[in-house]
């Protein structure tokens, strides 16, 4: 099953 | 000093409700340029994005950039006090604690000004590179709405995929399994009810159903949405508000584990 990613995975805090 | 004046204060209550589901409090910067908002849900699944230009605003004044932090199940109470052809007014000061809302019926016979605490919200600003996306989806929102209310009921997650000859929306569960294929039909009588791909390479994405159903929440905003995917980054799911901006969520793909 695929299981939920995080956005900060992908997105810098800036 | 702050104030913002939307003689379709309508349009405001409805950016409210599509954002009210993902957010329990979030920051409105306010710039000479228009208002943003950019948030995180709690779970640090999706991203709510937008923006609402000064131009768009009947009468726009901001003498200095102020950080408005709402709780929004509290202005979602304000909000329903305004009725939909109320003109609504955003005033606040440069460093009050309150903002102030005046809704006024368009006879100007009836005034209202409700005011609200503001709060100190620590906000997580996230980068959001520019992308080329490998396929740009624009279909009517209302079928966009419909298809993940649909799959919602068969499944937890939903996969889009995308060839440039449609774009197909699947879910799997316990009860069987369910597809919904959408052509690309751009020859229609009213441009709303097209549906556009603008396709570099095909993509396959799974994403939680729960998220794109609160998306669809902005549905009443526009009458088409505009879905941007490629392989391993998150979706962008865009409302354009006509002459005012836009809303967007990001949303992270579901990956193998």
């Amino acid at each position: 099953t695929p299981v939920q990613n995080d956005l900060q995975e992908y997105f810098a805090l800036v | 000093m702050f104030e913002a004046r939307l003689v379709q204060g309508a349009l405001l209550k409805k950016v409210l409700e599509s954002i009210k589901d993902l957010l329990n409090e979030a920051t409105w910067e306010c710039a000479a340029t228009g208002i943003s908002l950019q948030a995180m849900d709690s779970s640090h699944v999706s991203l709510v994005a937008l923006n609402l230009r000064s131009d768009g605003f009947d009468k726009y004044r901001c003498d200095r950039n102020v950080s408005l932090g709402m709780n929004l199940t509290n202005m979602a109470k304000i909000m329903k006090c305004a009725s939909n052809d109320d003109v609504i007014t955003i005033k606040a000061q440069d460093d009050a604690d309150t903002v102030t809302f005046v809704f006024e019926t368009p006879n100007q016979e009836k005034i209202s000004d409700y005011e609200m605490k503001l709060m100190n919200l620590d906000t997580e600003h996230l980068g959001i590179p520019d992308t080329d996306y490998s396929c740009i989806v624009k279909m009517p929102s209302v079928e966009f709405q419909r298809i993940c209310r649909d799959l919602s009921q068969i499944g937890d997650s939903v996969v889009i995929s995308c060839t440039k000859e449609g774009v197909k929306f699947s879910a799997a569960g316990d009860l069987g399994t369910g597809n919904v294929k959408l052509a690309q039909n751009a020859n229609v009588d009213k441009e709303e009810e097209a549906v556009v791909i603008e396709m570099q390479e095909p993509v396959s994405l799974t994403f939680a159903c729960r998220y794109l159903n609160s998306f669809t929440k902005a549905t009443p905003l526009a009458p088409q949405v505009q879905l941007s995917m490629s392989s391993d980054v998150p979706l962008v799911v865009e409302y354009k508000l006509e002459d005012m901006g836009y809303v967007r969520y990001y949303l992270a793909p579901k990956i193998e584990d």
